[in-house]
């Protein structure tokens, strides 16, 4: 599992 | 990308569309709130300031900018050339209740631990983003407020409501997808969302109930 922000959407 | 993030973006862009062409065609941006669209740029310009330090994709700068762009046409058509139609007087949600909380939270909760240091560049892209997230979920409320004092909306801006309302539903189905088949989770955007979804409850229930039957969004006394 992966955290953070999801920089990638908008 | 999955579907729901798909349809949660078209149905973001579709939301200030319509708010753009309403208040465009009806030459008129009675029944908005200014204030609400003040804080919707805020959140685009703080959110958005990656479109200089991290490139993404083509598609992701091209609805950043537009979404930047439409939000400044709609500013524009309310404050300069349709500022005569606006509902000053009902438009009259204090706004600081709203950004000093979140400008608060995005300084004391965010993704970036390490301690801040100024003119660090990625620590205040991080705490901007951040600080969107959280003044998005809350930046509906002028305009929710302004509904709920003139007791009703135009047909058009209930569907602008409810698109609106409706992208960052579908944002939380694609969280669930993201969580289950890429491990992956942001937990500030799914509580943010969480609320963000919840405030506009009462708002889907009159367009589910009302609008899409064909009646206008009047409140109840």
């Amino acid at each position: 599992i992966t955290t953070g922000a999801a920089k990638d959407e908008l | 990308m999955n579907i729901f993030r798909l349809t949660g973006d078209l149905s973001h862009l579709l939301a200030i569309i319509i708010l753009v062409l309403k208040i465009w065609k009806t030459r008129s941006c009675a029944g908005i709130s200014g204030k609400s669209q003040i804080l919707f740029a805020l959140v685009y310009f703080t959110r958005y300031l990656d479109l200089f330090t991290n490139y993404i994709s083509l598609y992701n700068s091209f609805m950043k900018i537009v979404f930047i762009g439409a939000s400044l046409a709609t500013l524009y058509l309310m404050y300069m050339k349709f500022k005569a139609t606006y509902d000053r007087n009902h438009d009259t949600f204090r706004i600081e209740f709203l950004l000093i909380p979140v400008t608060l939270l995005g300084l004391l909760v965010n993704h970036e631990f390490t301690p801040l240091e100024i003119g660090d560049t990625v620590l205040v892209v991080q705490v901007l983003w951040t600080f969107s997230i959280y003044l998005e979920s809350v930046a509906i409320l002028p305009q929710l407020f302004l509904v709920s004092k003139t007791g009703e909306a135009e047909t058009i801006t209930s569907h602008y409501l409810m698109a609106l309302g409706s992208y960052r539903a579908l944002y939380l189905i694609n969280w669930i997808w993201r969580y289950y088949f890429e491990g992956f989770y942001d937990l500030i955007a799914i509580v943010a969302g969480i609320v963000q979804t919840v405030l506009y409850c009462d708002f889907f229930y009159l367009y589910i109930t009302r609008v899409i039957r064909g009646r206008a969004l009047r409140l109840p006394a």
